[in-house]
């Protein structure tokens, strides 16, 4: 099944 | 870097160096430079890893965001961000049968990742953790001359009203 977008935070 | 209609290659070189950073599982996280969808658009960026052997669900897996930044025209933008955005991994290799890894996805106007940046880049992000495999890498020639070519292709509501 083709991946799903999903939101993810990253901060340097 | 300005666009050509909402597209932006993102030149990764030495490759290999990354890819040793990882089995000696160091973390790789590298982001490209900004680029805007158009004149005027948004501000954008790509963050990429390379997931460690051991991480959990997502071992040794390019993971590839979306961020919003803050750019010149966003006092001019509609808010939130709304469009397609296509990511994709190009295959570098010559010839008919040369295919691109890539995914299409729809921009999520609730998401805090598509409201307009209130610091220089958007902590939330909006993309794939699994977005390609290692191996998936050396089926074609997504690799030549030490280098991974990363597109990034926007069509903004803003293009289609316009």
């Amino acid at each position: 099944f083709p991946p799903v977008p999903t939101e993810d935070e990253y901060m340097d | 870097a300005q666009q050509c209609n909402g597209i932006y290659i993102w030149k990764i070189e030495n490759f290999s160096g990354l890819q040793r950073a990882q089995e000696e599982e160091r973390p790789v996280v590298i982001h490209s430079p900004g680029f805007y969808t158009g004149k005027p658009g948004y501000k954008l960026c790509l963050r990429l890893h390379i997931q460690l052997p051991n991480a959990q669900r997502c071992a040794n897996f390019i993971s590839l965001f979306v961020h919003t930044m803050q750019g010149e025209y966003d006092s001019h933008l509609p808010w939130p961000f709304q469009g397609t955005i296509r990511l994709s991994i190009l295959d570098q290799s010559e010839g008919p049968e040369r295919q691109n890894h890539e995914e299409v996805m729809e921009a999520k106007p609730e998401l805090l990742a598509f409201q307009r940046p209130t610091i220089h880049r958007n902590p939330k992000g909006f993309g794939y953790v699994t977005f390609i495999h290692l191996q998936t890498l050396k089926q074609r020639t997504f690799i030549k001359d030490d280098t991974l070519l990363v597109r990034c292709e926007v069509q903004t509501r803003l293009d289609l009203n316009s």
